[in-house]
């Protein structure tokens, strides 16, 4: 992780898959 | 004798014209209509009033409404552009239409933008993305000593902050995510391409005679 910028990890939330509100 | 039944819809509050929202977005009508599909199932998973609150946003996330998240609370507030506390069908599909496959890139380097800056400032501040990456640990298994967050710190606003004020502005973030274009996959969901198969029952409760496509 400490080779990513800040971004990539943050990117890495779930909170901001919003794909997972297809999966109902 | 016709197999389905003639029943009078209740009004659903909020529930824009899909028509009207297909014209302002990358989506067809039957695409607006099986968004819908998906609005119902969220919007009443916890009061059943048409709008989604951010009770029901986050279990639509997480399957879990306990989870209080960051970054989701800062998508809920990006979705709700009218500042209501809730999400209407129209600030749905208009917020979802910026993930679309075919949305313009601006749009969605934008909306990026405006979720990292906060506090709204125009700017991203490096406080802010230590915030988030401490957020992010926070919900993950990853752990990372204070000095090694600083050091990822140090490199993004190294390549990031061009002119070095310590904060990001939205020519900066805009030349950052051009050469870091994987920054942007969070912007795109493949689903809305799919949409109308995920949630074939809106043919059912089409309000348009002709579908249009």
């Amino acid at each position: 992780p400490a080779a990513m910028n800040a971004f990539e990890l943050i990117s890495m939330s779930k909170g901001l898959n919003l794909g997972n509100l297809f999966d109902t | 004798m016709g197999c389905f039944h003639s029943t009078v819809r209740k009004p659903v509050p909020g529930h824009e014209n899909p028509t009207i929202l297909a014209s302002q977005t990358a989506f067809s009508v039957s695409e607006v209509e099986a968004l819908f599909e998906l609005f119902k199932s969220i919007s009443s998973s916890v009061i059943d009033d048409g709008l989604i609150n951010k009770e029901e946003f986050q279990l639509a996330l997480f399957k879990n409404r306990k989870k209080e998240n960051l970054f989701a609370n800062r998508i809920f507030d990006l979705f709700d552009v009218k500042q209501k506390g809730v999400i209407d069908f129209g600030d749905f599909v208009r917020a979802l239409n910026v993930f679309h496959p075919n949305a313009p890139q601006e749009d969605k380097i934008s909306f990026c933008f405006k979720l990292y800056d906060m506090d709204g400032t125009g700017f991203i501040e490096r406080q802010e993305v230590k915030q988030m990456l401490i957020a992010l640990l926070c919900e993950s298994e990853l752990k990372l000593a204070d000095d090694t967050i600083e050091v990822i710190l140090d490199k993004t606003f190294s390549e990031a902050d061009v002119d070095q004020d310590g904060k990001i502005d939205k020519s900066e973030w805009h030349n950052f995510v051009t050469k870091n274009p994987s920054l942007l996959k969070i912007m795109t969901l493949p689903y809305l391409r799919d949409i109308t198969t995920t949630f074939p029952s809106f043919v059912f409760n089409s309000e348009v005679e002709e579908i249009a496509t």
